[in-house]
């Protein structure tokens, strides 16, 4: 696994595994890529961020997380074969060069490293964080509950027990409040990508309101872009829209906080499928989604490259 | 690790609000320990749920007994969780 070139990407990995890659990527691809430690996790275990970057102080950047949700692993194994295509298309794909002259790319591979841990270890259906509750036995906060946009409204649980617990409070959950740091110390990144499964969709913001976003329209239309280059490839379908809108209400999510802290390209992804494996998708689909997904999330980035605020 | 024999999952089509309603009020159901993987929100959209073998039956006949369609998606988890340990292991050794 140390050889980054026989690394399989069509199969799932160990967190260990996935770290040792990380290196082994870094290793090859020196001036184009670093690992970022944003801090630990609750049982800590390191956090990094991959981070493509050709040169420049704080270059408006995007930012791509996988795996917040520790069961979806298509999530996190999208996000290694897609690390993989940025790092090995630099100087080889006209437009992913050009974007990456004139901007830097974050990519957390597992944002949620203790949950991940304990899918492969304790219960391959475990969604949340590891942490202990005050006064509950049962453990876990769901992360993509936890952000400070409208916390502990519709759509999330206050009951410790339930996979949907919004936690005691506002980025209690340290894994999130590392990725918050990182974004609000960085103060640049103008996209703000999450990767979930499974459904095919992509969204926007809201998730904790249903009223429309300021720029819905246009987040609407670089959404349908986006799907349109995805379904170019294999015609997997994918619905668009806010998260409200297209699934339900859920409050305390990342991108419904990205967009409000001023992030204008905040989309959300749950890959395949729409209900033949669910969270058990099999690892022969991991390249084929992988490859889809990057359609859409470069001809997101390059619209945001193409628009800058 | 936690095994999950027997367990399957449901894709359960609600066809109205009243039956939308009956599936919340099985989400309130702790003692069932049933896993929502899509939850009951909206009549448009499907809901899945992992049923631990020992609720099957119950779960079954609540929603047989109240008209509710629904499909088994996965006939038993442990079976798939098998199949995908056993290519991570083909994996390694490869």
């Amino acid at each position: 696994e140390r050889n980054s070139k026989s690394f399989n990407f069509g199969a799932y990995h160990t967190l260990e595994t996935i770290y040792n890659w990380m290196d082994t990527l870094v290793a090859d691809h020196p001036s184009l890529v670093s690992k970022v430690n944003i801090g630990s996790s609750y049982e800590n275990r390191p956090m990094y961020a991959l981070k493509f970057s050709t040169g420049g102080d704080k270059r408006p950047a995007i930012w791509i997380d996988a795996g917040i949700h520790s069961r979806e692993w298509v999530s996190q194994a999208t996000a290694v074969w897609t690390a993989n295509k940025i790092a090995t298309d630099y100087g080889r794909d006209a437009s992913l060069t050009s974007l990456l002259n004139n901007m830097d790319i974050y990519l957390m591979i597992v944002t949620n490293p203790d949950g991940y841990v304990f899918t492969h270890t304790g219960n391959r259906m475990w969604r949340k964080t590891r942490s202990r509750i005050s006064g509950s036995s049962c453990r876990g906060v769901d992360p993509n509950r936890n952000w400070d946009a409208g916390f502990g409204g519709p759509g999330a649980s206050k009951n410790p027990c339930s996979d949907s617990y919004h936690g005691p409070s506002a980025h209690s959950e340290v894994e999130v409040q590392n990725v918050v740091d990182l974004i609000k110390s960085h103060g640049n990144f103008k996209a703000f990508i999450s990767i979930h499964a499974y459904s095919q969709l992509l969204m926007y913001p809201y998730g904790y309101s249903c009223n429309d976003v300021p720029d819905a329209p246009e987040l609407d239309s670089v959404g349908r872009s986006a799907v349109k280059a995805l379904s170019s490839l294999y015609g997997t379908r994918y619905q668009v829209g806010s998260i409200c809108k297209i699934i339900y209400q859920a409050s305390g999510g990342s991108i419904d906080w990205s967009y409000n802290h001023g992030i204008k390209y905040s989309f959300a992804f749950e890959l395949r499928d729409t209900g033949r494996y669910g969270f058990l998708l099999p690892a022969n689909q991991i390249i084929p989604t992988a490859s889809e997904t990057w359609l859409a999330l470069k001809n997101i980035m390059e619209y945001v490259r193409d628009h800058p605020y | 690790q936690t095994l999950f024999i027997g367990d399957q999952v449901l894709r359960i089509t609600v066809k109205s609000e009243e039956q939308l309603g009956l599936l919340q009020s099985l989400e309130e159901e702790q003692d069932l320990e049933l896993d929502f993987w899509l939850h009951p929100i909206s009549s448009d959209l499907p809901v899945d749920i992992r049923v631990p073998f020992a609720s099957l039956q119950t779960v079954k006949v609540f929603l047989e007994s109240n008209d509710i369609p629904y499909s088994v998606m996965i006939k038993d988890v442990q079976e798939v969780l098998d199949k995908e340990q056993s290519d991570m292991e083909a994996n390694t050794m490869r």
